[in-house]
């Protein structure tokens, strides 16, 4: 009857000295609502597969969070998400990349899962396939927060050849094309 | 990046991750998160991992099928995997970031390597903690 739930929202460069108390308790505030989600449904005998999609539900529709809504901007200044869900019991699992428009990816990673024999799906064909498989979709705009927006404004006008990882800027910097650091980027 | 790990009260695992990837990215560029084994595995005899970091390296370490593997064909324990992966591996080739992860017998790890990583975790016994940084 053992069960249990871990979340994450990400890692990084988070300094103190950039957090503040009332941006602290938001975070943990969006963290706690996500394992709520999440624990709900294995408290009441429901699956690890259900109780994952709830809490990164949760975690997507937090601006907060560099996922679902609140998403970074790429280069042409669209939020290119990707998402991937897996099932332990049976080894299944199903994948998005690169989509726009599906308000929660997740949703179309479990649906990859359960209603095609196919493991991932990108693009255009996912977002299709995720509106026929019943999953929400939303005009790109839903994603913007004017943070992401700035962020990107800020390192295009620094270096746009730059890339900057959401996990740690100091080190994200991505040198110009040539120089070896550029294909991680 | 977010994730998400679990065990339920019947013995299986699962494991989600969603991400927006890396702003200014470029050319379609695609990190771990939607990359079974790299950056999202689950298998009930051994563990279910999300990860979140500097995805180029997670793919090239197969990040969260090598902790499964570990513990499968090694016998390690899943701290000790997630440990030699996440603090030793990833570090040395350069990469950075974290992973929370979760065993049949409901251990949990959530190493990183970064100066935080946003995580959280509850138990059936009814443990809980939500923390920033180390």
């Amino acid at each position: 009857k053992k069960f249990a739930l871990v979340i994450h929202g990400g890692a990084g460069t988070i300094l103190k000295s950039q957090m503040t108390p009332e941006k602290e308790k938001l975070y943990t505030q969006g963290l706690n609502d996500a394992l709520t989600a999440g624990n709900d449904i294995l408290a009441k005998g429901g699956t690890a597969l259900d109780a994952v999609l709830a809490a990164i539900k949760v975690l997507e529709d937090n601006p907060l969070f560099n996922a679902g809504k609140g998403a970074v901007f790429t280069n042409e200044g669209r939020n290119e998400m990707d998402a991937a869900i897996m099932d332990g019991s049976n080894l299944k699992a199903g994948s998005v990349a690169g989509v726009t428009t599906i308000k929660n990816p997740i949703t179309a990673a479990r649906a990859v899962m359960d209603k095609s024999e196919h493991v991932m799906m990108t693009g255009k064909g996912a977002e299709k396939f995720a509106q026929q498989s019943g999953c929400t979709i939303v005009d790109p705009s839903y994603f913007f927060t004017k943070e992401r927006w700035d962020a990107l404004q800020k390192i295009k006008a620094e270096d746009s050849t730059k890339t900057l990882l959401d996990h740690d800027s100091s080190k994200a910097l991505l040198k110009q094309p040539g120089n070896r650091d550029y294909k991680y980027g | 990046t977010v994730g998400c790990v679990a065990l339920d009260m019947y013995g299986n695992l699962a494991a989600g991750t969603s991400t927006g990837g890396m702003t200014n990215k470029k050319f379609g560029r695609v990190g771990d998160a939607p990359i079974i084994g790299a950056g999202t595995y689950a298998n009930n005899a051994t563990c279910a991992i999300s990860c979140t970091g500097w995805g180029e390296f997670y793919i090239r370490l197969v990040m969260a099928k090598t902790i499964s593997d570990r513990m499968e064909l090694a016998h390690q324990s899943l701290k000790d995997a997630s440990d030699e992966m996440i603090m030793k591996q990833l570090g040395a080739l350069g990469g950075d970031g974290g992973m929370i992860a979760i065993d049949k017998d409901g251990n949990i790890a959530m190493p990183f390597n970064t100066e935080g990583m946003y995580r959280a975790y509850i138990t059936s016994e009814g443990k809980k903690e939500i923390k920033i940084y180390k």
